[in-house]
This record gives structure tokens, C-alpha cells and sequence, in this order.
């Protein structure tokens, strides 16, 4: 089951919330 | 013979390019550069040069409606006066943190802010939960809460070395250190080609870099 093995701050970091990069996008 | 030297009118809130680079990994040039950028996130929706928290979620969502709870985050760490708006030095000083050339450390220090929800100066058990259950609204994917709990609770486990049911900053800054790819998006490489993203700063350019 591959979620379970998922680290949490990885999951959370997938974010679009902290996807700056679209900050840039014209 | 004195030279002519025009300065315009800047927006308020405007600071001078060779401050904030002396206090940035930001060429003069390459802070003039962000300005650009600044100045069309914070007319997207109120012209009055601050970005507030509509046009940042824009900016970010294609969408000024989209709440999210870690855009409120990084607005509310990018806005360091606490004013609900992001002035142009908040703006170069905090996307400096995410520079490819600034120190792992400071990012790591800005990560555990971000996630430090209810800034005690820890990260809980709760908040963590909260996050990842936030992620998951954002997201397609759907776990059942027990799912959630386990992965929350071998998270924890790894991440607090001290076992007192909360991570410190030195237990984040273990955790990072040991699992880097939780940064990765603290850094933006895009920074490194801001003059080349707009290059009209040269027209408005007051220094030769």
C-alpha cells in the first residue's frame, strides 16, 4: 500500500501552495 | 558641470535596488528585474503597488477566490510587517530565501516557519495532520483517516529524535538533512534568469550592473 509509506512533509510539499514557481508564469 | 539625473516617481512601499541587494543574493539588475514582476502581481487586481492575499492567490491559481492553506502561509511569512499586503523589499527579501545560491540553512528555517502553523515553535502532532489533510483537499487523492493517522504517526516518529511529541527546529533541521527532497521547493532556479524573464528592467534601470 503506497501511500502509508509516503512521508508526510513530502506529501504536504507537493503543494501548489508552495509552488512559487508559478509566480513567474507570464 | 552637474549631471542630469531624473528619478521617477516610484510606487509606495518601493525600496532602492542597491539596499535590497546588499541584503539579498540579488544583483542590482536582477532586483530591478523582480520589480517588473512585482509591479504586474500587484496591479493584477488593485493597482496601488502592494500585492494583497487576491492577487497573490491569482498569481499562484490562475484563481483570486482559491483559498489554500499554505499560499495564506507563505503570504503571511512574506508579509513581514504583518500589514495584510506584501511591499517590494518583503518581496525580494523573502523570494531570496528561495534562491538557489542562498544557504540550505535558511531554507530549512523558512520550511519549519511555514509549517510551524500556530507559530509556537514547534511543529505538532495536529498541525502536521492538518497540513496533510489539507494537501489531500487540494489534491485527487483520497486516503481514509486511518491511512492518514499512520502516515502522520511514522512521519512523527522519524522526525521527533527527542520523542516529547513535538519537533524542534534542531529535530527539523535532522529530518531535512536526512531527507533533502522536503526543501526541493524552497528553491527556485527561475531566480538565476529573473533578467532574462524581464528584460524590460533595462528600460527603467538606474544602475549599470
Amino acid at each position: 500500500m503506497a501511500p502509508v509509506t509516503m512521508n508526510a512533509f513530502e506529501l504536504i510539499s507537493t503543494s501548489q501552495g508552495l509552488n512559487l514557481s508559478s509566480l513567474f508564469e507570464k | 558641470m552637474g549631471c542630469y539625473h531624473s528619478k521617477k516617481a516610484k510606487s509606495p512601499g518601493y525600496e532602492d535596488p542597491s539596499i535590497l541587494s546588499a541584503e539579498t543574493p540579488f544583483t542590482v539588475n536582477e532586483v530591478e528585474a523582480l520589480h517588473e514582476l512585482f509591479k504586474k502581481l500587484s496591479s493584477s487586481i488593485i493597482d496601488d503597488g502592494f500585492i494583497h492575499k487576491e492577487e497573490f492567490q491569482l498569481a499562484l491559481f490562475r484563481n483570486r477566490n482559491k483559498r489554500n492553506l499554505f499560499a495564506d502561509r507563505v503570504f503571511d511569512l512574506f508579509d513581514l510587517k504583518r500589514n495584510g499586503v506584501i511591499e517590494f523589499g518583503e518581496f525580494v527579501r523573502s523570494l531570496g530565501v528561495f534562491h538557489p545560491n542562498t544557504p540550505t540553512e535558511d531554507k530549512i528555517t523558512f520550511a519549519f516557519k511555514l509549517y510551524d502553523l500556530r507559530q509556537t515553535g514547534y511543529i505538532e502532532r495536529e498541525e502536521l495532520k492538518d497540513m496533510v489533510v489539507a494537501l489531500l483537499q487540494e489534491s485527487d487523492l483520497v486516503l481514509s483517516d486511518e491511512v492518514i493517522e499512520i502516515i502522520v504517526h511514522k512521519t512523527f516518529s522519524e522526525a521527533d529524535a527527542k520523542g516529547d511529541g513535538r519537533i524542534d527546529q534542531e529535530e527539523w533541521k535532522e529530518f531535512v538533512l536526512k531527507n533533502p527532497s522536503l526543501i526541493k521547493n524552497m528553491t527556485l532556479p527561475y531566480l538565476k534568469d529573473i533578467t532574462v524573464a524581464f528584460p524590460s528592467f533595462v528600460l527603467n534601470s538606474e544602475v549599470e550592473d
